[in-house]
């Protein structure tokens, strides 16, 4: 069972990722008409902004991240902004958008320029991640395990934030396995899907450059 | 617009808490 402690960090943790939403203004573009490449671009540009955004929101919440040093802050949500989105995309293409909205996005992101040897291995990985059937709980603890990641690019005190990491980790494998018993692997499947992130962490800049080119 | 920035700058203008500005 998770003590109470840790019963305490979850609540926290999903009381921070519940008050991420993007503005209204910005999700309300994506039901308009116009729908050529250069409006996709746009809009899904400003939706990727303002997740950044909401992203940071989130990540200055998580537990002892503001006790890091400023540049710390800096090089983990530069490192794992595009990661972050790549989850919290796969969350909104499984169980968060009002039906339709799903197609109208995915119409967007398909006509946007991107060729397909992108946008194949995207919607491959949002499906792959609907069929682990994870809980809102576990993209939370998901999503700030990839945020508090020590080994990313010119961080100074590694220590530091593998300390704030490590008991979101033992959150999420209790977790696991009491909501997943069924499948004993579920955790380590989980830890898998990082690995897969940051391969499309790697593709992200690769990604922008055909876009602008297209 | 915040479009116009690359994601470092819309992380520390985030972090700052002055996006608006």
């Amino acid at each position: 069972e998770l003590t109470p402690e840790q019963q305490n960090l979850l609540h926290y943790i999903m009381d921070s990722y519940n008050k991420q939403r993007i503005p209204p203004e910005v999700s309300k573009k994506l039901l308009q008409e116009e729908f050529s490449a250069e409006e996709n671009f746009l809009i899904l540009t400003e939706m990727a902004t303002s997740h950044v955004q909401v992203l940071v929101e989130f990540t200055k919440r998580l537990p002892g991240f503001q006790t890091l040093d400023h540049e710390d802050q800096i090089a983990l949500l530069k490192g794992s902004a595009v990661e972050a989105m790549f989850l919290r995309s796969a969350e909104i293409f499984n169980r968060k958008l009002p039906i339709g909205h799903a197609d109208l996005l995915e119409e967007r992101i398909r006509n946007s320029g991107i060729s397909d040897e992108y946008i194949t291995p995207m919607f491959h990985f949002y499906k792959s991640m609907g069929e682990l059937k994870m809980t809102q709980e576990e993209y939370a603890l998901l999503t700030a395990i990839v945020i508090l990641s020590p080994d990313r690019q010119y961080i100074q005190d590694r220590e530091s934030v593998e300390k704030l990491q490590e008991p979101l980790l033992e959150v999420l494998e209790k977790y696991c396995k009491l909501y997943h018993t069924d499948n004993p692997q579920h955790f380590a499947c989980l830890l898998g899907r990082l690995t897969e992130l940051r391969t499309f962490n790697h593709h992200h800049a690769d990604m922008l450059m055909s876009w602008r080119v297209n | 617009p915040a479009s116009n920035l690359g994601l470092e700058d819309i992380i520390r203008k985030a972090l700052m808490g002055n996006f608006d500005d």
